[in-house]
């Protein structure tokens, strides 16, 4: 997957760090203080549906379905911008009756960006 | 982008950029909440000391990595509990431990639970202690002994005790108390049971969600 850059305006992975002591959360997550949420912005155009990133054969299949659709008229739908790899994040916190909690939550954090 | 331009994704109005933040950490919070299977935010109503929260963490045994359920419907996690020192007398010692939350008692499955403790002995004494499980009544009235275990202890530190399926379904509804109760001929004012620092606590491992799956199947 690609990392947004200044001004990017293709589908790329957007780095956005929530901090727990900055939303008042460090009192009740033990550890981490914070973590990566990241998340996915950016156009798909036709022509990179199924971009790479990790699925290059996708992209590839895409294409080929394009060639044929446009032969036969518009290919319709549209590909966004979607999360293609995440990872867990690890959590130690105090429930409500002050119990330590330790777990791991899937799919919790954007590793990856590419068009559908 | 620029307040006023039009987002590069959906081609709408973009948001300035303290209203994007803004809503990126509610998101974020909103993700967390809901992966926790909680509503709100805890609000802590009995604050752990950072000693007893140190030693308890040194004892938990991390959940093997990669440990993941296969299905993300199931989450597996790893809870400490300290005891409420319930009434206690020179003969005895009890402890309760809650374990409450947004979830069902229904679709939670402890895995394996242990109490911790931490005795400080005389030298070259052994101490017999008896752990009682009571559970509360088929009309959540009166606690009754579901099952107990015998212990000897020849040492000061701290000590495990694996809990058995009583003691798994007891916390699995959220509401386990056990009583110690030291047999034998050792003078109880020579034997010292925690401390700030060394607080008893259960330690479980907890699978939350399955049971759904299970019911489904």
């Amino acid at each position: 997957g690609i990392d947004c850059q200044e001004g990017s305006r293709m589908c790329c992975r957007q780095e956005f760090f929530v901090d727990f002591r900055e939303i008042g959360w460090h009192d009740w997550i033990i550890q981490p203080e914070g973590y990566a949420m990241n998340f996915c912005i950016g156009q798909c155009p036709l022509h990179v549906a199924g971009m790479p990133g990790i699925a290059a054969s996708f992209h590839t299949a895409v294409l080929n379905l394009l060639k044929a659709n446009t032969a036969a008229g518009t290919a319709g739908g549209g590909s966004c911008c979607v999360p293609t790899a995440r990872r867990p994040l690890s959590l130690l916190y105090y429930d409500r009756d002050s119990n330590i909690v330790k777990t791991d939550i899937p799919d919790m954090v954007v590793e990856a960006c590419g068009c559908s | 982008p620029k307040a006023g331009g039009q987002c590069p994704a959906c081609g709408g109005p973009t948001l300035e950029l303290e209203s994007q933040r803004e809503l990126l950490l509610h998101l974020a919070k909103r993700s967390i909440l809901d992966k926790l299977h909680l509503s709100q935010r805890p609000t802590l109503n009995r604050p752990v000391s950072r000693a007893a929260l140190r030693t308890a963490l040194q004892r938990l045994h991390g959940v093997p990595q990669g440990a993941l359920p296969e299905d993300n419907r199931e989450q597996e996690c790893e809870i400490i509990s300290f005891a409420e020192t319930g009434l206690s007398t020179i003969n005895q010692t009890r402890l309760d431990f809650r374990f409450s939350s947004d979830r069902t008692a229904g679709d939670r499955e402890v895995q394996q639970a242990s109490l911790m403790f931490f005795v400080q002995l005389p030298s070259n004494t052994t101490w017999t202690l008896k752990v009682r499980v009571l559970v509360l009544g088929p009309h959540n009235t009166n606690l009754t002994l579901a099952t107990q275990y015998l212990l000897e202890v020849d040492a000061s530190g701290w000590h495990q005790l694996l809990l058995g399926p009583e003691a798994q379904a007891a916390y699995s509804q959220g509401h386990l108390t056990l009583e110690l109760v030291p047999e034998g001929q050792v003078a109880q004012s020579s034997v010292s049971l925690g401390g700030t620092a060394h607080r008893p606590f259960v330690a479980a491992r907890v699978r939350v969600g399955g049971k759904h799956r299970i019911h489904r199947r």
